[in-house]
């Protein structure tokens, strides 16, 4: 059996609205850590991975690990059912081939039940090494999008390059070249508008600004991006959800050819 | 010209 309760809808209506365009399918995998699911995209270009943790829930009882295979856009669809101050529970049966979504509004007048029907899926699992990167930005995650939406006008890639006390984002394009330069917030009254860089090693990478873009759905789930970059790897685009946990997209570098 | 690199290039399947 396993159960779990969150206070508020919105958290899990915004999570999905962050893996939706990125996966189709995906399998959430449940165990006495919370839920947590990782997919690439049909393409094997980009990854997503989603933490949520037992703590951040109301209640959690997991008596067995299960993984509940789930049509993304289904599940979206149905968490549109609930309103963002609905109390959310989620539940399956050990060996059930159902989830059933159950949505109580803030003043217990109003429960809707909805169960949805899980498939069995067969979904590629990557290891993920964790490592130290060269660079790790910190920025607003509205300034981030921003930056990604308006170079996609330009080019299909962005050239990160980071320095000490700032980063390039740049965009060649058929019409015309763009740079966008962000630099290291020297004093900031409020932790979200701040924008900090570590460097280790001064990186310069090139991302496809499609991907990118996909992975800033996440923006409503938290106030801030970290991006960790190293050279010749992929890079780690990650929203801190509050309390709960995160969502993390990889994609794999552009490389001259 | 920029080419794609797939993740199975860094990750291997667990």
């Amino acid at each position: 059996m396993f159960e779990c309760r969150l206070p508020k809808a919105e958290v899990l209506k915004k999570t999905m609205d962050a893996l939706k365009d990125l996966i189709k399918e995906a399998v959430w995998d449940v165990s006495a850590q919370g839920l947590s699911l990782q997919s690439m995209d049909s393409s094997h270009v980009s990854l997503v991975q989603v933490t949520l943790r037992t703590e951040g829930f109301d209640t959690f009882r997991c008596d067995k690990n299960i993984a509940l295979g789930v049509n993304m856009d289904t599940m979206q669809k149905l968490m549109k059912c609930a309103s963002n101050d609905d109390n959310i529970t989620l539940k399956s049966e050990d060996n059930g081939d159902l989830l059933s979504l159950i949505f109580e509004s803030p003043n217990g007048e109003k429960t809707s039940e909805y169960e949805m029907k899980l498939m069995d899926l067969d979904i590629e699992q990557l290891g993920i090494p964790d490592q130290e990167y060269s660079c790790t930005i910190k920025m607003p995650s509205g300034e981030f999008q921003r930056i990604c939406r308006d170079l996609s006008n330009i080019g299909e890639s962005v050239n990160i390059t980071v320095v000490k006390g700032g980063v390039d984002f740049s965009a060649k394009g058929d019409i015309g070249n763009a740079k966008i330069h962000v630099t290291e917030s020297s004093n900031v009254d409020n932790e979200k508008d701040a924008v900090t860089v570590e460097v280790n090693e001064p990186v310069n990478l090139t991302f496809a600004l499609r991907y990118l873009n996909f992975f800033t759905k996440a923006t409503p789930l938290s106030g801030q991006v970290s991006l960790s970059i190293s050279p010749d790897v992929p890079l780690v685009v990650a929203y801190e959800i509050e309390d709960l946990g995160h969502v993390k997209y990889f994609l794999a570098p552009k490389i001259e050819n | 010209i920029a080419c794609q690199q797939g993740l199975f290039h860094y990750f291997s399947e667990t």
